[in-house]
């Protein structure tokens, strides 16, 4: 596939770093050789797999201080990890030339030797988020069944729009995700709806339930197939995984 | 009172806009009289509160071209909308001496016509969290019962700290709020011990349960005691207020 796929919501706490981070570890569980970029300064889905040596992080690797050398997570998942230093990015940029593509040409070299690279974005549209956006080929919008959540999508298709027609000709939304959802609340439904009819196809099937063994696995440093292989979360998270693979 | 107090975390969704607007309304039922900045490009306060007019908005007072002027919400509330442009605001003011004194410079004037002036943030550390830091007496942190959520501290505590020695010696950490708690989750109960170790006497002894009206009340622009008067959402705040201001 060799494919680029950001994840990427300016609304925060959406569920792009646990979708970002489960959806990888059941590719590689499925043979898929995943690279993961952790673009948020606030190094969550560094921290989830277990990295706390930052050396060859992202941000070094885009001021061209070091070559990018993923580190190995498991068989067939690696992750070059985030920096706090990313804060700086967008000012130590303003006068660069081409700033948005500083991320499109640091993964030019490196990403045939990969099926997926996902990159985890953090909560904003700056000049991280547009790096992301001009270097991948597709992206996805994780959302909360709640009003505020779906409030900032016309933000975030704008964005996406300009990206398309200035920067990255062949972007496109690989779907949208609903997290933390519960069936009998009728707020979620109702949410659901709207979503499908404004997405049309793009709406993931797929849903994942709130599961506290989502919020638990971050600490332990594992995924959450390794660290509750039953939980309602690894279920949810290998349906949208074979979802996500069918519309390959 | 006269105190400015900033609802801030660069974790995303940790209920700072819910918070911000929840207490606000608590406070101006118990006639103190509340002024509300939208410093979120999102604007989500702004609509969470129904204004769509965003004439007069944060952006323009902070770069000078229009005076303050709150739009009243309901008796003793009111609100400075925020506009889409605060994202380039970073960018606008990158030689601006004294970028981070804007907004101090701007609330000085009107300090005195308010009980309360309460600033919403976005889930970022920059130029704009840095001017709410700068301008405020106090902050108050909201955060999930979450491992991922406790994460991002440190480097927040960081940053007060320098804005406190650098910037705005009178800064002080006002509270830390735990929002969507479950006493009977272990990780939940386990997360407030931590920080209650952690953050001695500063940690609210008040914690909002989870409770889908404060997801639904966004969606009809009124806060949760118009929204729904007799939720928990409604209780816990309320009880929040109340221990917030035995501590004035
Ligand atoms: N399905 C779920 N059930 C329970 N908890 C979840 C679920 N998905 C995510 N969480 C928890 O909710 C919080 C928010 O999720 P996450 O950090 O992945 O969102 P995010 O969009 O990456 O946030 P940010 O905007 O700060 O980057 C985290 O503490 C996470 O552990
Ligand atoms: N106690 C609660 N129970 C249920 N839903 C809640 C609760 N508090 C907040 N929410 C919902 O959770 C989501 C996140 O809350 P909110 O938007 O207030 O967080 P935030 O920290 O302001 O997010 P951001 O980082 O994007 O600014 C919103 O959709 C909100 O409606
Ligand atoms: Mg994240
Ligand atoms: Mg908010």
């Amino acid at each position: 596939a060799n494919k680029i796929i950001s994840m990427i919501n300016q609304k925060g706490g959406v569920g792009k770093t646990t979708t970002t981070c489960s959806l990888a570890a059941a590719l590689s569980l499925k043979g898929k050789k995943v690279l993961l970029i952790d673009l948020d300064p606030q190094a969550n889905l560094s921290q989830s797999l277990g990295i706390s040596d930052f050396e060859n992080n992202i941000y070094q690797a885009l001021k061209g201080e070091s070559e990018i050398s993923p580190i190995k997570v498991m068989n067939n998942l690696y992750i070059v990890p985030s920096s706090m230093d990313l804060n700086a990015l967008e000012h130590e940029m303003t006068n660069e030339p081409g700033r948005e593509y500083l991320l499109k040409e640091l993964l030019a070299s490196i990403k045939d030797n990969y099926d997926f690279i996902i990159i985890d974005c953090s909560p904003s549209i700056g000049l991280i988020a547009l790096n992301a956006l001009s270097a991948c080929d597709t992206f996805i919008i994780p959302v909360l069944p709640h009003h505020l959540s779906i409030q900032g999508l016309s933000g975030l298709a704008g964005v996406a729009k300009k990206v398309k027609s200035r920067i990255n000709p062949k972007l496109k939304l690989e779907g949208v995700l609903i997290t933390q959802f519960s069936y009998r609340k009728v707020l979620h439904r109702d949410v659901q709806n709207a979503l499908k009819k404004h997405f049309n196809g793009r709406l993931y099937d797929s849903t994942i339930r709130e599961n506290i063994s989502l919020a638990e696995a971050p600490s332990t440093g594992m995924d959450i197939f390794r660290y509750a292989p039953n939980s309602n979360g690894a279920e949810d998270y290998l349906k949208l995984c074979e979802e996500f693979l069918s519309k390959q």
